[in-house]
């Protein structure tokens, strides 16, 4: 899983 | 995914898709800010810069794509498209915005998640948004009426990051360590920028009027 600051939204 | 973001998206979507018909329908941008549509690029083009890189899942990416492609596809039409760019009157839409393209920048330079380039831009591209729909705002008070698909369209850009601030609450409240205040700040400022739009607008829904901005 990616870090916290993963960008999973649009 | 929850459904306030799902909703979120669907809007933003739908909001865009009003764009395009009003434009494709009526062969005219009357009404419609060329420089808000232009920052909307940037917004895209800066915060999906990972497009490429960074997969999260098919529908992550095909709506990265959707939302690049109609943003520089409606600004080519107000830009390029001869019947459109007739009707776009440069002399209402004269908001100074790329002023707000330097100020975005120079804040993402400082306020940012990690000081690197993609996160520079994301935070650029978030702050971008946030003040991106001034342009319009400012040309439908100058421009009087507004016609109906540009209201709508207004008012569904508007409502989606409303909608997002319902995800973010929900996502603070189940998932343990998400926090993302860059987003969440900016999204309450954007939303509240709409918010004498919404007001009229729904004083104009329920006198079935014409929707009236006082100048």
């Amino acid at each position: 899983v990616k870090d916290g600051t993963s960008k999973d939204e649009l | 995914m929850n459904i306030f973001r799902l909703a979120g998206d669907m809007t933003h979507l739908l909001s865009i898709l009003v764009l395009l018909l009003k434009i494709y329908a009526t062969k005219s941008c009357s009404g419609v800010s060329r420089k808000t549509q232009e920052l909307y690029a940037i917004v895209f083009l800066a915060r999906y810069l990972d497009l490429f890189t960074d997969f999260i899942s098919v529908y992550n990416t095909f709506m990265k794509i959707v939302f690049i492609a109609s943003s520089l596809a409606i600004v080519w039409c107000i830009r390029v498209h001869p019947m459109v760019k007739r009707s776009y009157d440069k002399d209402l839409d004269t908001f100074r915005h790329y002023l707000l393209v330097a100020a975005s920048f120079l804040l993402a330079l400082f306020l940012h998640e990690k000081f690197t380039f993609l996160e520079i831009f994301w935070a650029f591209s978030i702050y971008l948004e946030a003040v991106a729909i001034l342009p319009q705002l400012v040309l439908l008070q100058r421009s009087g009426n507004v016609d109906n698909l540009t209201g709508q369209y207004v008012f569904f850009l508007g409502a989606y990051r409303g909608l997002y601030i319902l995800n973010w609450i929900y996502r603070y409240l189940t998932e343990p360590r998400f926090t993302r205040w860059i987003a969440c700040v900016s999204g309450v400022v954007q939303t509240a920028l709409y918010a004498d739009f919404f007001y009229y607008y729904f004083i104009s829904w329920k006198n079935n009027s014409k929707l009236k901005l006082p100048a």
